[in-house]
């Protein structure tokens, strides 16, 4: 474990309490995708399938529960609980998510590690994260108003990758035989993925004006 | 550890 893995654990994680917490006490998702977070809880579910099999650490498998955890009850409250399913703008977010996850699906057929159940899950997993977080901008483009909860959200889930790949290099640089193209590149297309939306999340907040992306 | 290569990331 490194510094900058533990701040992206970290970051990740406060992604999912504030989107929770948000949910959770306003009971309200106005500008949340529920497709980016039906991806995100199949991106866990394939990652995670070792959870009970192999155990790493402590610290490993609690975060995984947590990840499990969150995002399946963040997918529950939009779409069963009475009051926050209200505020889902399904006429906005329209992002066909399926036509993400084939592809990913296909390619990671194609593009693994090992041809192994596991080794492919695993794979389709970080493709599928890379893209997962597109319904979502695309939704933050066409609600007007974006609140600041979503806002953090968007940005601590796109910084937590942006710490991982620093990990990465501090690995490939401390760990002999520590080489991960698939994890290398994948993280890299998911963190360029947010370069615009960090650009005008620091534009509205150095500028001090409400966030508001491009149509 | 060569060839295969454990997952310990999140």
């Amino acid at each position: 474990m490194n510094i900058f893995r533990l701040a992206g654990d970290m970051t990740h994680l406060a992604s999912v309490l504030v989107l929770l917490l948000k949910i959770h006490t306003i009971k309200s998702c106005a500008g949340v995708s529920l497709k980016t977070q039906e991806l995100y809880a199949l991106v866990f579910a394939t990652r995670y399938l070792d959870i009970f099999t192999d155990f790493i650490s402590l610290y490993n498998t609690v975060m995984k529960l947590i990840f499990l955890g969150s995002s399946f009850s963040i997918v529950w409250y939009i779409r069963r609980h009475k009051i926050v399913r209200r505020s889902y703008d399904k006429d906005q977010d329209t992002f066909r998510h399926y036509f993400l996850v084939l592809p990913c699906l296909l390619l990671a057929l194609v593009i693994h590690e090992k041809f192994t159940f596991r080794e492919v899950m695993w794979a389709f997993s970080l493709y599928l994260e890379a893209v997962a977080i597109l319904p979502q901008l695309v939704l933050l483009q066409r609600t007007r108003n974006i609140d600041n909860l979503t806002g953090q959200y968007v940005f601590l889930l796109g910084a937590y990758r942006a710490l991982y790949i620093l990990n990465w290099i501090y690995r490939y640089f401390t760990e002999p035989h520590f080489v991960h193209w698939i994890t290398w590149i994948a993280g890299l297309v998911q963190t360029l993925l947010y370069a615009d939306f960090f650009y005008y999340y620091f534009e509205s907040w150095k500028n001090n004006v409400k966030l508001q992306l491009p149509a | 550890k060569h060839g295969f290569q454990y997952h310990d990331e999140l």
